[in-house]
């Protein structure tokens, strides 16, 4: 915001504490449209089970991250058409690393069933990255975390290792490409399928769960001067002096 | 307290009464995000309730306001030796997080829990 230059000048200043980024993010007027349908429904859903009214944090939250960015595909290639199989070739923009913090968790939502006019689908997603972990979503193995009830249609898949591993580490433009499948449900007959539209559609998203690493570095600085004071007050270090 | 340290400094004036109405302390505020210009970026929540602290951090500094000692030294600097040394500020002292639901430039949902967004009390320092 043009009203805002002496703190946009002093949220560059890494020094200064966390929560002067807001002032950093705060984005011109002239921004794309507000995002709808259901990816912003699944994060106010996300944030009404994580904050109050006022958006203080619920003490019983269990989305078990500081902070989730809910990225939507940049760019989406259609395939010509093979048998009864629709291939859609989805990409999402990994934004750069921010030192202050850690990825911890990442996970895909798709559409797992398209039921369009005349048609209905079952899709699922593959990582385009060869040899890349991926599972269904399991509650049992996250802990508290529960991430909000969704919708039928709608289903979770970790990548958590396929991204940390492949992507996460990785210098300079860094994008995660996905192929989202769809198969006419058996039975049907195979249709010329038209992607007209499609393309627009909301069919998968992509959601990145980061923890502030300010407190951790701090508990390590802490923990270095201790180890430092331990070892300056050995028994060694005193013969040593 | 001052007055009963510094014998010549009165302890029941209307001067007095009055710094005891407007001492330091947490006033409640809302604002929404509209009226910050940010409602065009920030999905929820609608309202912000910063609040602020304001008054005055008169000689007797209260016990619940966990002034450090150096803001009773300054007080009584400024009341008994120096007058352009200034009284300390009412400023605030715990603070609490918020959450904030927002749109990024680039249209990616951002959910993030922000630290010291709300001031919860206040202090004289």
């Amino acid at each position: 915001k043009a009203g805002w230059p002496s703190i946009t000048l002093l949220a560059d200043d890494l020094s200064l504490p966390l929560n002067l980024d807001l002032a950093k993010e705060a984005p011109g007027k002239g921004m794309k449209p507000r995002p709808q349908g259901y990816p912003l429904r699944y994060m106010l859903k996300l944030y009404q089970r994580s904050a109050d009214l006022h958006g203080h944090p619920r003490e019983n939250r269990t989305i078990g991250a500081k902070m989730v960015r809910l990225v939507k595909p940049s760019a989406n290639a259609v395939r010509p058409l093979r048998g009864p199989w629709h291939v859609q070739t989805l990409d999402f923009p990994l934004a750069s690393n921010q030192e202050a913090y850690e990825l911890i968790r990442a996970t895909v939502v798709y559409r797992h069933q398209l039921h369009l006019v005349h048609y209905h689908l079952s899709c699922h997603v593959e990582p385009w990255v060869p040899k890349c972990l991926t599972k269904p979503f399991s509650s049992s193995e996250m802990g508290s975390f529960k991430p909000p009830p969704m919708s039928k249609a709608w289903t979770e898949m970790d990548i958590t290792h396929c991204v940390q591993q492949r992507l996460w580490n990785r210098k300079g433009r860094r994008v995660l490409r996905l192929r989202f499948m769809c198969e006419q449900q058996k039975g049907s007959e195979v249709l010329e399928f038209q992607w007209h539209g499609m393309a627009s559609l909301d069919v998968a998203f992509l959601l990145l769960y980061f923890n502030d690493t300010n407190k951790s570095i701090q508990a390590k600085l802490t923990q270095g001067q201790e180890e430092l004071t331990d070892r300056e007050s050995s028994p060694l270090m005193r013969s040593a002096r | 307290q001052a007055c009963s340290i510094a014998s010549d400094v009165p302890c029941h004036t209307q001067e007095h009464d009055w710094s005891v109405n407007n001492q330091c302390s947490l006033h409640p505020y809302k604002v929404s995000f509209r009226q910050l210009g940010w409602d065009h970026w920030i999905i929820a929540p609608r309202l912000y309730t910063p609040n602020y602290c304001k008054g005055i951090c008169s000689r007797v500094l209260p016990y619940g306001l966990n002034s450090p000692n150096h803001a009773i030294i300054q007080s009584l600097v400024n009341e008994l030796v120096n007058h352009t040394v200034p009284q300390p500020s009412c400023v605030p002292y715990k603070f609490l997080p918020m959450s904030i639901l927002l749109v990024e430039a680039n249209g990616s949902i951002l959910y993030k829990e922000y630290e010291g967004m709300i001031a919860q009390s206040c202090t004289c320092r």
